[in-house]
């Protein structure tokens, strides 16, 4: 089923795996814009991996590129923009802040939604880093976690049993 | 024809390539 991304023409199938990077850019359009910067940047990289060539694809990429441009100047000034080096701390401190909260919530027992999307937010961040070369082993161990807790807790709760 | 449009797909290509290095300030 396409997926419905505002500004954007229909997901091509074969961009799904950068379709979570995407709707989080614009869950953080407003909350924080260089996180939605980021998110855009990793998935236009992304999509130029996995094709580049099909008209679909190329079109879907143009429009996202449109998107991050327009971005990029409304955010002039910015050092987290202007800078990668910048970006890269922004974009891994707002990973590893919801990963401790999903963690601490984890931790006393507390299991719900929020932290659940907390903990795959934290591992979707956690991928975009990649944007700025290669992760480092502690976070390459935090997102194999993340995901496997948010995964673990939403089938625990669909479930209606409780996470251990 | 499938040439041509090969061609036209590479160039469109190198486009999208040029567009993200000038966004990154790599050229």
């Amino acid at each position: 089923m396409a997926t419905a991304l505002p500004g954007l023409p229909s997901l091509p199938p074969q961009f799904k795996p950068i379709q979570h990077h995407l709707r989080t850019a614009q869950e953080h359009d407003k909350r924080d814009p260089v996180v939605a910067y980021y998110c855009r940047l990793y998935s236009i990289q992304t999509g130029m991996k996995i094709d580049s060539k099909s008209p679909e694809c190329r079109k879907f990429l143009s429009k996202l590129m449109d998107q991050l441009e327009t971005l990029k100047k409304q955010l002039a000034g910015n050092e987290s923009v202007a800078q990668e080096v910048v970006g890269n701390a922004h974009v891994e401190n707002y990973a590893l802040k919801l990963f401790l909260y999903a963690d601490s919530e984890d931790r006393s027992g507390r299991f719900h939604k929020n932290m659940i999307k907390s903990f795959y937010t934290s591992s979707l961040l956690l991928d975009v880093l990649s944007v700025f070369g290669e992760l480092t082993e502690e976070n390459l161990q935090h997102r194999k976690y993340a995901r496997w807790k948010a995964t673990y807790i939403h089938n625990c709760l669909k479930n209606g049993e409780t996470p251990q | 024809t499938g040439s041509l449009s090969a061609s036209v797909a590479s160039t469109e290509q190198d486009e999208l390539s040029q567009r993200l290095a000038r966004l990154r300030d790599q050229v």
